[in-house]
């Protein structure tokens, strides 16, 4: 579907942020190819 | 024709009717019309989100990070991290109204994430909980605010000229103006309405709606308005706007006068009637009547495209197994489309001259939506699809007799996904009660 829709999957860095601090993980985020 | 009454939405909960009773939704990506209906297809139950943390004693606004564990078209179950199988504080929201947003909003917003209350002592590393959690996961693109807001844009606009179907008179159509626009629906009011509430709903992208002109270019009939001067700010609808057919070719084996076939009746859609055309018009439409209910000066004649979903060659119910109604007053039974033709000296449409596309549309029978009711367009109800035949839908109002039910093409700009009214703003008609009914 998400080919259909012309979105792809991709790894991204996300940053989280708490009360004890920032840090980043890898996620899945779909960007827009149109 | 039947038509319900109003219904009050006090108490009606999708949430609570979905989880209670174990439904499916039909997935936004089942309707192209709706915001986010081109591009949805990448939400699915799993993806993580970050949502305001209502668990927590903080004066201060907080945030945590929530897992879809349910998607009812466009309402979602959630459910905070931490509570792993948990699913007593489960609350559901619309994801193109509450405020959702993809992991990583807070941090660049400045917005801390904090574990809810409850929680809070279950774990002594939240942040090795989070990564672990987080990591190869999958979140909201991070641009989906953005095309929520975009796909809300609707170009009618209050006060554009339309001509649109003369729900009195079928067969003729009039001009109307734009009134009100809520979701892509038209509050259409005829011109020449006194006091403005001679009035028809129905989506802009409705092939019951035309730009100024229409009519006379293709040779349907058309009532004049005695409107002799304009309200200032009026305009008429670029003919861009509005839906477009697809070209026919005219010139070969065309559909002509008398031919036989099958039609959704536009003034019952439980039913599919024998039917005739009646006058072929320019562009691909056609003058069609129901047999047997048809009024001598032909003013319940209705227009149908060549290519509409909702006209079928000689023998579609019968391949389908569906009840084919014959004419009114036509006493001998079973209907045989043989001895019909026969005795009416007609022959049937070719069967080659109809639509043959079935797209990939996904409705699954069970799926539950929100549903216009045809018969009275202003109200958009509870409903669900309870049969498919190719593209064409049987759309079920929950809690009323199936009598009600209609067919609808499963392309319909009538049909919304779970949760479109709310996020609209337009007034859903919940199921009804068996008091209401009576």
């Amino acid at each position: 579907a998400a080919e259909a829709t012309g979105r792809k999957w991709e790894q991204k860095q996300v940053q989280i942020k708490t009360l004890e601090g920032e840090f980043s993980v890898t996620m899945w985020a779909s960007d827009d190819k149109k | 024709a039947k038509s319900k009454s109003v219904i009050p939405i006090e108490g009606f909960d999708w949430g609570q009717y979905v989880g209670a009773n174990n439904l499916v939704g039909a997935p936004v990506s089942c309707f192209k019309h709706v915001p986010m209906g081109n591009c949805w297809g990448d939400l699915e139950e799993g993806l993580r989100v970050e949502v305001p943390n209502t668990d927590t004693t903080l004066s201060a606004k907080v945030y945590w990070v929530a897992t879809i564990v349910k998607l009812t078209g466009f309402k979602a179950r959630l459910r905070y991290e931490g509570f792993d199988s948990d699913g007593n504080q489960d609350f559901w929201c619309n994801l193109c109204v509450s405020e959702v947003h993809p992991v990583g909003w807070c941090a660049s917003n400045g917005k801390p994430l904090v574990p809810p209350k409850s929680i809070q002592h279950k774990y002594s590393n939240w942040k090795a909980f989070l990564v672990k959690r987080l990591t190869g996961a999958k979140t909201l693109p991070p641009d989906f605010a953005s095309k929520v807001e975009e796909s809300r844009n609707y170009p009618f606009k209050k006060l554009m000229r339309v001509e649109v179907v003369d729900k009195a008179h079928l067969c003729r159509t009039r001009v109307a103006l734009v009134e009100q626009v809520i979701g892509g629906r038209l509050r259409l009011v005829y011109e020449e309405s006194e006091d403005g509430t001679d009035d028809f709903w129905c989506h802009m992208l409705s092939p019951l709606i035309h730009c100024i002109g229409w009519s006379r270019s293709i040779g349907h009939r058309f009532k004049r308005s005695d409107v002799s001067r304009k309200t200032e700010g009026q305009t008429e609808a670029p003919p861009q706007l509005f839906l477009k057919v697809k070209d026919v070719d005219q010139s070969g084996e065309w559909f002509r006068d008398g031919m036989k076939l099958e039609a959704i009746d536009p003034l019952n859609l439980s039913a599919i009637c024998v039917a005739t055309v009646r006058k072929v018009l320019a562009d691909g439409y056609l003058m069609i009547a129901i047999d047997g209910s048809e009024a001598a000066d032909g003013s319940d004649w209705f227009c149908y495209h060549a290519t509409s979903p909702s006209i079928f060659p000689v023998g579609f119910c019968e391949i389908n197994n569906i009840e084919l109604a014959p004419p009114r007053g036509y006493t001998k039974r079973p209907f045989k489309w043989f001895d019909y033709l026969r005795e009416t000296r007609s022959i049937a449409a070719p069967v080659k001259l109809f639509s043959k596309e079935i797209p990939n549309h996904g409705f699954r029978a069970g799926m539950k939506l929100e549903a216009v009711d045809l018969m009275e367009p202003r109200l958009v109800c509870v409903a669900t699809v309870t049969r498919i035949i190719h593209r064409l839908l049987c759309i079920h109002f929950d809690g009323w007799e199936d009598e009600y039910d209609q067919w609808v093409d499963c392309e319909s700009p009538d049909l919304y996904p779970v949760g479109w009214c709310q996020l609209t703003g337009y007034q859903l008609q919940p199921p009804a009660a068996q008091t209401t009914r009576e």
